[in-house]
């Protein structure tokens, strides 16, 4: 494992526990698309089908369970145990016009015709693009917290590092995964707008507020 | 192999 893999990895757990800190300190779910936290849970669960067919590390198994695991707490949080926290008027992103068209793509690009493959060509499409609900809501409130904004940096960056990863791994160990790339391109420029925000405001102290 | 090395990511 290299160093980008690796800060990468830690990036996304860092993401996952900031979301859960963050509504159980505050007893609030507001400003999270509960949506977006679906998409994950079903993300995590269709890619790590793995680890009822094959061992890698403990490393690797535990992060997968402990992904799986947090993202239903998260979906759980959301939708029972905060419920009255949460903001479903701004939550409104139609989600199936994601699911639909990842599906079909999972279907007709990936490479290998088998169950296991198509889910986990399916987890990567859709992860590419999760985020979007959330990046919905905040441009609909016009407005996230500042916890809110560490969350989706945390959470941003981890994808950006895999792609030096990937390239990393390309030069030395000559491993190349197009599908994964591409996807990875997709999700990171997808943050792009956000990090911009990010560095320009919320490092300066600013809350991301955007204009009416 | 090939397949190893991908599912080592997460």
């Amino acid at each position: 494992m290299n160093i980008f893999r690796l800060v990468g990895d830690m990036s996304h757990l860092l993401a996952i526990i900031i979301l859960l800190m963050k509504m159980w300190k505050s007893r609030s779910v507001a400003g999270i698309s509960g949506k977006s936290q679906i998409l994950f849970a079903i993300v995590f669960t269709t890619r790590y089908l793995d680890l009822f067919t094959s061992f890698v590390s403990i490393y690797n198994t535990s992060m997968k369970v402990f992904f799986i695991g947090t993202s239903y707490v998260t979906v759980y949080f959301i939708y029972q145990h905060f419920k009255p926290t949460y903001d479903s008027n701004h939550d409104t992103f139609r989600v199936e016009f994601l699911i639909v068209p990842v599906g079909g793509l999972a279907f007709l690009v990936n490479h290998e015709f088998s169950l296991l493959e198509i889910l986990w060509t399916f987890s990567i499409y859709l992860e590419s693009v999760a985020i979007l609900p959330q990046l919905f809501m905040v441009s609909k409130t016009g407005e996230a917290e500042s916890i809110t904004s560490h969350y989706l940096f945390a959470l941003g960056s981890y994808r950006a590092l895999y792609l030096l990863n990937w390239i990393y791994r390309y030069y030395f160990e000559g491993f190349f995964d197009l599908i994964a790339v591409v996807a990875g391109c997709v999700q990171t420029i997808l943050y792009c707008d956000f990090f911009y925000l990010y560095i320009t405001k919320v490092l300066k102290g600013k809350k991301i507020s955007l204009p009416a | 192999l090939e397949e190893q090395r991908k599912k080592d990511e997460l």
